[in-house]
């Protein structure tokens, strides 16, 4: 069974055309292996990405460093799915 | 298990198997009015099942409602459970739902990702695409809502077998998109057709491959604004609503464009709730909420499908 230990969803908010150019090329890197909850299309639009934990570090200093602004949505994707599949259990029992 | 539809629970998430035996209940339960219907098979080989909600008639007016066309979005099957009982429960006791189904049937597909599904539920939770095997490649799956022949490999796809909106190798490569499209066309007779996803807050129309504006746009705006505000009545959650291209993004070989492309002129796509907090993890406890706001909307669509033949 797949685990998300340590996985994080950042919401990521562009302000400007160059900064949504930046976040399509940062969608190209497949070795990131990041899924792309909400694509960069629009400044209007927030971007949620959901991001590997080995690859945390990375994404982070890649919007930083671009001064792309983002914030934490879902701190740990798995302990999220824990409480969900704890909750079905208690509700089948 | 539960045995009938009533001990169901309704508040929390369910397995594939669980969703296909309260089908079964809910077609004994309701013989008159609910049939099981299998229109295909998926690429594993598990049924794909369509609930058919019908009080007489040949071939009548119909409209089309599926949810979990991504296996992840789980509150989308969630919804389509509480609403297909509501159907049933509605007919005969609420005068507008009931008028609908004098004039029209309603076919739901419930789980139209059941390989998705299933495998969301044993292997990754966060699983969007089919599970069919892509030659030469070792990535899984297309996604089916990249898959239909309404602009198909236009913008906003991509050709990455590995990527989330890959579109596949040709247009309804996927049986879970083929057997709807064979579905549809074969019954040559649907009115309205409504897909359920999640987790933006959207009402959407046509288009989604091109910025160019349907002859029916003024009326589907209309339409769209009627249903968000209905919806937004029972706990306030505000919607937007508009083309698909001009509210989220340029997406092409989607389910709503196909319908219209094919003659539904009132094809819409929803995006359920989220809060922007837990994404696709929605909360049990807010498939209730979600379920009846969805409802008001849905009704406005099928009461304004069923008083504007075309």
């Amino acid at each position: 069974q797949k685990l998300f230990v340590g996985d994080q969803v950042l919401r990521v908010t562009a302000s400007s055309e160059e900064q949504i150019t930046l976040l399509k090329e940062l969608q190209d890197l497949e070795h990131l292996k990041l899924d792309f909850w909400r694509e960069p299309v629009k400044t209007a639009l927030a971007v949620d990405v959901h991001v590997p934990f080995a690859g945390l570090q990375a994404v982070k200093a890649f919007l930083e460093s671009n001064g792309i602004q983002y914030r934490v949505m879902i701190d740990d994707v798995q302990m999220l799915l824990d409480e969900e599949k704890e909750e079905m259990f208690r509700s089948r029992d | 298990r539960d045995r009938n539809t009533n001990n169901f629970d309704y508040a929390s998430y369910h397995t594939l198997d669980e969703i296909y035996s309260w089908m079964d209940s809910l077609e004994a339960e309701y013989p008159d009015l609910v049939t099981k219907i299998q229109i295909g098979s998926s690429f594993e080989g598990r049924p794909i099942n369509v609930l058919k909600f019908s009080t007489g008639g040949s071939n009548r007016p119909a409209i089309w409602l599926d949810t979990g066309i991504h296996a992840r979005e789980w509150i989308t099957p969630a919804t389509g459970i509480w609403s297909a009982k509501k159907i049933a429960s509605d007919y005969g006791r609420d005068p507008s739902l009931t008028a609908i189904l004098n004039t029209m049937d309603i076919f739901f597909e419930i789980v139209t990702n059941p390989d998705g599904y299933y495998f969301t539920h044993t292997s990754n939770r966060m699983w969007r695409k089919t599970r069919s095997i892509n030659p030469g490649s070792s990535c899984v799956g297309v996604d089916p809502n990249r898959n239909w022949g309404a602009g198909f490999g236009g913008p906003g796809t991509s050709t990455n077998p590995c990527s989330e909106t890959y579109l596949g190798s040709f247009e309804h490569s996927e049986s879970e998109v083929k057997s709807i499209v064979d579905f549809i066309l074969g019954h040559g007779n649907f009115k309205a057709m409504i897909t359920i996803h999640s987790y933006s807050q959207m009402l959407m129309y046509p288009y989604g491959y091109t910025s160019t504006e349907t002859p029916n746009q003024q009326e589907l705006h209309t339409l769209a604004k009627s249903a968000v505000d209905a919806l937004a009545t029972l706990h306030g959650t505000k919607y937007s609503y508009g083309s698909m291209i001009t509210t989220i993004y340029p997406a092409s070989g989607t389910t709503a464009d196909w319908g219209y492309l094919n003659g539904i002129k009132y094809s819409f796509t929803f995006e359920l709730r989220d809060t922007g907090r837990y994404g696709f993890l929605l909360p049990a406890e807010q498939i209730i909420p979600t379920a009846q706001e969805t409802w008001l909307a849905l009704m406005k669509i099928m009461e304004h499908a069923r008083d504007n033949p075309y």
